[in-house]
């Protein structure tokens, strides 16, 4: 499972939370404004939310995070 | 097996049941207005439960909570 | 397995049913209207029934339960 | 293997058969109209036998039962 | 592999063969017209013969028994 | 893999051969007009022969036999 | 691996070559005008030679041989 | 991985290479013209050339050896 | 899973960020324009950040980097 | 991973190279024009260089080498 | 994961990265108009750079090398 984040905008939000018994943030990465983002989920990493204007896509295709 | 969900209004809320004997709660998330969530089915979690408006896409499609 | 439930009335049912020797509930979830369902087929359940008006979606394509 | 059966009227019924040497009754399961039952094929159940008008879905399309 | 078939008259036979070293009859369904059989290929059965009219759902499409 | 043979006239004849060394004769089947046989290979059957008027489906697609 | 072949006229010859170091006849098959084989590539055969007037289909789709 | 040749004139020629620390020649077999020819690659086998005009089928499409 | 990055400039920045608990700068590679990265995701890497004018490619289509 | 090399000259060239710490030719083939090589990649070679104008088949489509 | 390289000028430059802890170059080919280069990704080298103007293709597609 991948994921690819095209920040639409700066200060585009990627919050890892951990995979097993608690949900807490593993990682919060920074984009700024074209930067792209691809990761996978893992071993660590088995939920992802994303906040600010940016286009996702996953294998279900294209979200346009942000209003 | 991956599950997108765009929150369309604040106070959307993705909560994450128990896999095995117990069918409880084992994380709730709260997202606002244009957040996106990923997740995946893991070894704690079996089912998802959602609540309020918003677009979901799963292997099956789009399908859109809240009335 | 994944399904995937919408109520489109408040009080949809869904029982899931004990895998192994035995057909019992195992559980049952409530939903109110427009709120979304996904559950995969586990350890613990291999038969799931539903009752109320809903829209289902499986690996087959879209029924709808309730008359 | 799953199977979708939509009862399109009051008392259709599965009828799960037992995986191995005998092929004896597993279960027996009464769907009134517009209940959806989905199930696999388990360690315990090989073939189903559905009486009554429904529509069934399996990785093959559509079939409906009775006359 | 999954066999669906449809009894279009009363007293439609499906037998199950053995599989292994002998190819004996293991078990004999008769379906009333409109019953609807589904099955898998087990442990126990390698082979299968239909007599009657019935419509038969396999991998390969639809294929009609009898006259 | 799977094959599936409907006869199109009586005495249809199905010979499965042996898996291994020997290529012998293992099973024979009589097909009358109408009958419908659905069998797969198996640890005893990695040949096939046909005679008479049928119609076979494989996942190559379908193949008339008989003259 | 499949292999169906459909005999055009009389005396098609199905050769069968060893697996292995050696690739020597293992088995010799005969077929007349109107008769079907279907065979699998298994432990003791992986290649095969057919001689006359034949239809054969293979997962790359069908060849015809004989002049 | 299967190949198949059907030989366009006399004489085709099918050279099986060695798989392994050494490539030389396992086998060679001549084919007349209309004689089918389909094998797959094997323990012993990585590497094939062919001479003479052939119709050559693989999994990526017809190619027609011979000037 | 594979990423394909073209760079449409001077000086695009391919970050290769670690996998396992920490998430940290494993890999920086730096791209003059016309020259093409791939890589696959390892065991050491489970997360690439892309800066500058880039196209790249992965199994969800294309995206373009930078403003 | 097979690759179909047809040679549209004399001359054509093949070069096998080693798989391992070492990248060193392991094997060269020289093929006239019309003929057709098939080869696997290997325990012993995974990357090939071809020189010479040849129509070269892979699971990606088709290229032509020669200028 | 394989890659086709075809060199559209001489002096293509292919550089293959190590896998593992350390990013440095494994192999480089030179490539002289008119060659192709067809390579799998393999225990010792997850990573390609390609220099020069080249086309290139991947199983998503092609791209062209060089400005
Ligand atoms: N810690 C949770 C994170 C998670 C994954 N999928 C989810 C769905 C809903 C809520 C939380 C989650 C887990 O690994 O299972
Ligand atoms: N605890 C249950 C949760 C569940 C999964 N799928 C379901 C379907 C219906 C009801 C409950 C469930 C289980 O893991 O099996
Ligand atoms: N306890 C049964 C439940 C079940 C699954 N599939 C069915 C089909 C028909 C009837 C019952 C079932 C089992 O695990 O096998
Ligand atoms: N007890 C039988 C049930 C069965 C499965 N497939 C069948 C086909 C025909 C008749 C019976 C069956 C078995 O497990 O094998
Ligand atoms: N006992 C045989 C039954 C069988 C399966 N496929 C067949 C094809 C032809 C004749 C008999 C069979 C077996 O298991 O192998
Ligand atoms: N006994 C042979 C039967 C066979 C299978 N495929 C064939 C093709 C050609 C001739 C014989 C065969 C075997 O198992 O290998
Ligand atoms: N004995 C050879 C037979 C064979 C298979 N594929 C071939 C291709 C060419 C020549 C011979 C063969 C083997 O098993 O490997
Ligand atoms: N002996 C070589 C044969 C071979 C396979 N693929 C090749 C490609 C090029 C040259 C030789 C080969 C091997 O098994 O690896
Ligand atoms: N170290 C993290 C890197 C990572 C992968 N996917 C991510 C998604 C979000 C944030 C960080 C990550 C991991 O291997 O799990
Ligand atoms: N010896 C190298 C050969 C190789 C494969 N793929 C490559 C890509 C680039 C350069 C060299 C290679 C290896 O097995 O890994
Ligand atoms: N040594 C690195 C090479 C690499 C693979 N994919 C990458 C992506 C970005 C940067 C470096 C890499 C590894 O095997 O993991």
């Amino acid at each position: 499972d991948l994921i690819v984040v095209k920040a639409c905008e700066n200060g585009v939000t990627i919050i890892g939370l951990t995979r097993g018994k608690e949900t807490v943030v593993h990682h919060t990465e920074k984009l700024d404004k074209g930067e792209v983002w691809i990761s996978q989920f893992t071993q660590h990493i088995s939920a992802i939310k994303i906040r600010g204007k940016a286009e996702i896509l996953s294998k279900y295709g294209k979200v346009e995070s942000g209003k």
